[in-house]
């Protein structure tokens, strides 16, 4: 049987792949 | 040889926790570091179950920053490693089988009943309790299409070069060189001279090797067709684009070892279950140009014969290769301009498509099908080779 929560699971919004590259771009360029 | 870790002391509940300041090392160990080679011989697609362990350990205890940054680092991992490596068939690959891994696993334990007729009551109890990670598989989807366009541009750019050779000028038949146009000195597909040559071995042996890669790594069955139907669009037409340009191998000769070819193709899908994958019907228009090379040229049953059986050529086609047609010897003639006009006479209400060349680098649109494992989180064992002693099993 399966185990169900009693309350409905949090949506985490996640950026797209761009959005997540530029991210990324940015933390590289201000690292050392 | 790997050695494996077992440590099932404690009831491990398929749940593997870590330090968040561990997580560049478990990205840099599982991800970016990894050669694929390190985990032969493991469950394949390895690196996503464990990534889903680490993913249902930050969700079981609600930390929404820490999944939040395994996933973002999980992505940009895999999109870095990808860079590095973008002409490597093998990593690319892996990566592949790894991300609609994960993907499949984040729907399979996402608690969606959709997704869990599959699960046996055990995995139902490894589904995420807190979180709902849809738009998350929304990126890692996206990110799988990219992956695929990579793996099939690499694919592509080593079969490429041996198409021309091995589709149309390698002569396998015994005794057909003898038949040859005369007048025509063999052509090289290459910019320069020398034997850059392919038989039709050498493409076959290239796609027994993709095929091994892609089957060990633990790709998805339905991925694999969609990989071979695409290699078998561009191979068919790379090969009547050539056709459609050349005199010298626009002959019986060549339409007798082309078909002869096709059938090896053919042989080899169905060899490899591949034959329901759709592309064997890719090579329709080369099948047809084969033929059309070899039935008669003459009379208006024969015109009738071609517009009946070439199909999947456009009038455009068929009137190209019938003008480039060049006869064996001087006891065969010419096709004459009143065949070719009969041709187009009746194939004049066709609807063709302008243009006379394929598209050989049109790609098909890729499907990834819901896959869900029969493999229950807790019987996987992490070897020692990865250097994840910092994960603890829960």
């Amino acid at each position: 049987t399966s185990q169900r929560p009693a309350r409905p699971r949090v949506l985490l919004k996640a950026p797209t792949l761009a959005e997540m590259e530029e991210m990324n771009i940015s933390e590289e360029e201000e690292s050392p | 040889r790997q050695v494996t870790v077992q440590r099932k002391e404690k009831n491990f509940q398929g749940m593997l926790e870590y330090y968040k300041e561990d997580e560049p090392l478990l990205i840099r160990n599982l991800v970016t570091d990894l050669k694929p080679q390190t985990l032969s011989g493991t469950v394949p697609c390895l690196p996503a179950y464990i990534l889903y362990m680490c993913i249902r350990h930050a969700d079981y205890v609600n930390d929404d920053l820490k999944v939040h940054s395994l996933l973002t680092s999980t992505i940009n991992g895999v999109k870095k490693v990808l860079k590095k490596h973008n002409d490597d068939f093998e990593m690319t690959s892996f990566w592949l089988s790894n991300t609609c891994r994960l993907l499949h696993c984040l729907k399979q334990y996402s608690g969606d009943e959709g997704f869990m007729t599959q699960n046996t009551p055990k995995q139902n109890e490894h589904c995420l309790k807190n979180f709902d990670l849809t738009e998350y598989r929304q990126v890692l989807s996206d990110l799988s299409i990219q992956i695929y366009q990579q793996l099939i541009k690499i694919a592509e750019g080593m079969l490429q070069p041996m198409i021309v050779s091995a589709m149309l000028e390698n002569e396998s038949i015994q005794g057909l060189s003898g038949v040859k146009p005369t007048g025509y000195r063999k052509r090289s597909s290459s910019m320069v001279d020398g034997d850059n040559s392919y038989s039709l071995d050498a493409i076959i042996r290239q796609m027994n090797s993709f095929h091994s890669v892609m089957c060990d790594q633990g790709l998805d069955p339905e991925i694999i067709q969609q990989v071979f139907k695409q290699l078998f669009y561009m191979i068919n037409a790379v090969a009547l684009n050539n056709l459609l340009l050349r005199k010298d191998v626009c002959s019986w000769s060549t339409g007798m070892q082309l078909r002869y070819n096709i059938s090896q193709l053919e042989e080899w899908l169905r060899g490899k279950n591949l034959h329901q994958s759709g592309a064997a019907e890719t090579m329709e228009p080369l099948i047809h140009a084969a033929q059309l090379l070899q039935l008669k040229k003459k009379t208006p049953e024969d015109a009738e014969a071609i517009c009946t059986l070439c199909t999947s050529l456009s009038t455009q086609q068929i009137v190209k290769i019938l003008n480039l047609y060049t006869p064996l010897n001087e006891f065969e003639e010419r096709v004459t301009v009143a065949f070719i006009r009969t041709i187009q006479a009746q194939l004049q209400d066709r609807n063709d498509p302008q243009q006379l060349l394929l598209d050989f680098k049109h790609m098909f649109p890729v499907l990834f099908p819901f896959n869900p494992s029969s493999l229950t989180m807790d019987s996987i064992h992490i070897p020692a080779a990865l250097n994840l002693e910092f994960l603890n099993e829960v």
